[in-house]
């Protein structure tokens, strides 16, 4: 029985993407059945693993429509790891999903007859707490937050637990926090040392060891349409990510 | 007559709020009269100006209930340098204005009474093309795009600028694109520099001259809720963010 993650953070620009896309990836590596599914009309997921942005069955058709998600998902270049890509329609999909009866709970029903063929279903959210996140959240067993050490994404934690929360108790009791993931953590910046603290002072053993440095490889590796671990599997960033796949299967399955 | 400015890019974490609230101070520090209005429910440039992001009135009740938005306008410690601030009760605001008759005019309406007081007011948008950002793009004289020199927001930016042109062709026919803004640039990195050429070669002369350097003195400055110029006026963000503001009084300012 697969493992439903949603990879969620209001706050822009925490590494969310490089998470879905980068954890997704090394989880396969370690012959673990992945699907990453991009929820973000920005579609950047489905570029990171080099899929086009229009011309293909998307998410779109699977929420707004109800087709089936086989449909859609994607061989992403490991044996074990697929993609479920997005598209530029679902910039609309918050205001069309709205008049949908059932509307938090589109994703959840898609997935009924997926979940079974995967060990890991990794969901790549928008930064924003609308309906497409809030089908994330209604969707998974657990919640993962990609955070950036710096303020302005430290004060929007508490935001983001009051609605895992409120999803909690309205939509999905079985909903639970997995962990939070330090990214983009730079040792030698006095503030991400602070914020690192801080959050861990605040969520203790909810943290996740693993911490993913910055490292430009990361930044590079989505022009080339391909997760870090074949871009360059020898960067800091690549090894980051494997030691975090590890941590989570630790940490997530049942056995 | 005031100009009014969006600051909308609806790829996360690319500087829009660092300039929204550095931009507005330096303009503030040449003598305009400046607005900073935070449009975003995470309420980043409220608490990056020293506001509390509950408990005060907030453009929510201008958008949502239609106050006059003269009763949320705070002195945002500067002569001449002011903020509307956001709350947490916009999270809601997209489901709630989508069924409010006019509702990507609300805003545009709301400034009216008020567009005479400034030179210039500064819109912080959140990190999507939802009917918060269309309210300001509705509301807006020019688009102003802060964009990060790497990948994913290179890609967002066909988007961005379909967007304007629906928004021009539909609700405001003045909309310009004003310029494109790069942010968070490190000239060691190649990536920043491949991407920098490959803005300018698209979009030439609309490009701003001035390049925000990454500088952490930048994302130190909101923990102390202060705009970079009263946090470290020497630094290389607080001299980019003053060099930015003479140049966009250049462009902008129509005599
Ligand atoms: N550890 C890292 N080191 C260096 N660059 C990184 C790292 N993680 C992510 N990046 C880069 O930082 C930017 C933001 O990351 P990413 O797009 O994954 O964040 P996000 O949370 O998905 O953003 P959004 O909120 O727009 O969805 C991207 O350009 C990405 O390539
Ligand atoms: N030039 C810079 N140098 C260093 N850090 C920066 C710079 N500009 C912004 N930052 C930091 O990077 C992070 C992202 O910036 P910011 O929050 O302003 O982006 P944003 O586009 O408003 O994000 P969102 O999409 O969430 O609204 C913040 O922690 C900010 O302090
Ligand atoms: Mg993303
Ligand atoms: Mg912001």
């Amino acid at each position: 029985m697969g493992i439903v993650v949603a990879i969620v953070n209001q706050k822009g620009g925490v590494g969310k993407t490089t998470t879905a896309v980068n954890l997704g990836a090394a989880l396969a590596a370690l012959e673990k059945r992945t699907l990453v599914i991009d929820l973000d009309p920005q579609a950047n997921a489905t570029s990171g693993t080099g899929f086009p942005k229009r011309g293909i069955p998307s998410m779109y058709g699977v929420l707004v429509e109800g087709h089936d998600i086989h449909t859609v998902v994607q061989d992403a270049g490991l044996p074990t790891f697929r993609l479920a890509p997005s598209s530029i329609d679902l910039v609309g999909a918050d205001l069309e999903l709205s008049e949908i009866d059932g509307r938090e709970g589109r994703l959840r029903v898609a997935l009924e007859i997926a979940r079974d063929e995967y060990d890991f279903i990794l969901i790549d959210c928008p930064p924003s707490l609308g309906l497409l996140t809030v089908n994330a959240l209604t969707a998974a067993d657990v919640v993962v937050v990609p955070l950036q050490a710096e303020y302005y994404a430290l004060e929007g934690v508490s935001q983001l637990v009051d609605t895992v929360d409120r999803v909690r108790e309205t939509l999905n009791p079985e909903l639970e926090i997995g962990g939070i993931i330090l990214t983009m953590f730079d040792e030698r910046v006095n503030l991400s040392r602070q914020v690192a603290d801080e959050i861990r002072n605040f969520f203790a053993e909810r943290v996740f060891e693993t911490v993913i440095p910055r490292n430009v490889r990361l930044a590079e590796a989505p022009s080339f349409g391909k997760p870090i671990l074949m871009y360059d599997v020898k960067s800091r960033g690549s090894e980051a990510y494997i030691q975090l796949a590890q941590e989570f299967t630790r940490r997530l399955e049942v056995v």
